[in-house]
């Protein structure tokens, strides 16, 4: 059974706005 | 076959042949008869009775003139060809000639021989740096120690193997012509039998230059009498042949010079050193130090290793040392994603494809962690495993491990499932 691959578009960036990779 | 190299293509010692460096190359006299022409007498002995037979010299005259090109020109004994200088340039006044020898060259002997008498005295001389600056090479003089402050026929010790000696062999007047001075870099001189292993005497006998002072003429003592003008005619100096024994500096490493682009005599270097006397190492060959070759040694420059991914390295002493002088060389600016003093493994954010060699212009890999998933971009350097954060797995941590889900935090972007 293979886990799908993380969606970027679930996070909330709320409060991590500097973490945020560009292409996110 | 290249002498520099043996038959098994494994570098040997080499060296140019032996030659007179002298033949052919122009001389510079500070006098030379014949500006105006003028009357030079020569004189010959039978027995008690001495005969002068006067001349003119004439520098508008092929027939008649004496260039200091004669010095260097085919000697031919069957028709000797002499420079001579002006008449009667006695001490304190002196005449010298000068010879460039177009690059370094390892001087076994220099060599003249006369027209006229011997010179009382006479020195010679060595430039190391075209002729910005001379050292004595030998004295000769009937009179060393008045002439040259110098004692006659000093001992040469291993202390003082650069000191040029003052000696009154071959001063005496006879012959009136055909008198031979010849001096020889090495006789005498201690450490001689053990070249290779002296650089006190490689540098001894290493000379750009030479250059020849006569300081003092012979007469017979009638130049201040009453008609003391042809006597004086009678007094010159003269040389039919200026040889310098040696061969072309190339401390070992090339078996011939050629001349360069430029008209400048170079070694045809060899065993990867470069420079006019091969006395460095050609570009990227640092691995070792620079070093003369020897009888039993090449000491070729040995290339460093870089893996094909660095275009420049340097020496480094203290790595030479601990590798027990094997290889001193680091690589700079390694390309391809590669570090180390050999471009041997992959920088940080990048790991190894083992699938091709370290030398491969793709054997390093980007890691690729993913933004969220991993809590860092440098990853493992065989494996290109990236850290990955907690209920996160893959090479590149971009999935949820079983058991557990995708939350919205970016912290934690994996939670277990209730």
């Amino acid at each position: 059974e293979v886990m799908p691959t993380l969606d970027m578009t679930l996070f909330d960036w709320t409060d991590y706005e500097d973490m945020k990779p560009v292409d996110a | 076959p290249d002498p520099c190299y043996d038959e098994n293509g494994n570098p040997r010692r080499c060296i140019p042949d032996f030659v007179n460096s002298a033949f052919g190359k122009e001389v510079r006299t500070s006098s030379t008869c014949g500006k105006t022409p003028g009357r030079y007498c020569l004189v010959t002995e039978k027995g008690d009775e001495r005969n002068r037979n006067c001349h003119t010299c004439d520098a508008s005259n092929p027939k008649k003139y004496h260039p200091p090109a004669y010095l260097t020109d085919l000697n031919n004994p069957h028709n000797l060809t002499c420079w001579q200088s002006e008449n009667y340039i006695q001490y304190p006044q002196n005449v010298t000639i000068t010879l460039s020898l177009g690059k370094k060259f390892e001087v076994t002997y220099v060599s003249l021989q006369f027209c006229s008498p011997r010179p009382e005295s006479m020195a010679i001389f060595k430039s190391m740096d075209y002729g910005k600056s001379w050292v004595p090479f030998q004295y000769y003089s009937a009179q060393c120690r008045k002439m040259y402050t110098k004692p006659s026929k000093a001992t040469i010790t291993k202390q003082n193997e650069q000191e040029a000696i003052c000696t009154d062999s071959h001063t005496d007047m006879h012959p009136l012509s055909g008198g031979l001075i010849a001096f020889s870099t090495l006789d005498g001189r201690p450490s001689a039998h053990d070249f290779d292993n002296s650089p006190v005497l490689q540098d001894w006998v290493t000379a750009t230059d030479i250059k020849v002072t006569f300081s003092r003429l012979h007469t017979f003592g009638d130049e201040n009498e009453d008609d003391s003008e042809q006597a004086r005619d009678s007094y010159f100096y003269a040389v039919s042949d200026l040889q310098v024994g040696g061969r072309c500096k190339c401390n070992g490493h090339a078996s011939r010079c050629v001349k360069d682009r430029d008209g400048n005599l170079v070694c045809e270097c060899k065993h990867n050193t470069s420079g006019p006397e091969c006395d460095r190492c050609k570009p990227f060959h640092y691995d070792r130090p620079w070093q003369r070759a020897t009888a039993r040694e090449a000491n070729e420059c040995v290339a460093c290793n870089c893996n094909l991914h660095a275009r420049r390295c340097r020496f480094n002493m203290e790595l030479y040392k601990l590798s027990g002088r094997k290889s001193g060389g680091v690589c700079l600016n390694c390309r391809h994603n590669t570090a180390g003093r050999h471009c041997h493994y992959c920088k940080e954010g990048y790991y190894r494809d083992l699938s091709k060699t370290i030398s491969h212009r793709k054997a390093c890999k980007a890691c690729d962690c993913h933004p969220v998933g991993a809590a860092g971009k440098t990853c493992n350097q065989t494996t290109g495993q990236c850290p990955c954060k907690d209920g996160v797995t893959g090479i590149t941590c971009n999935r949820c491990a079983k058991g557990y889900q995708q939350s919205r935090s970016p912290i934690a972007p994996c939670i277990k499932i209730p």
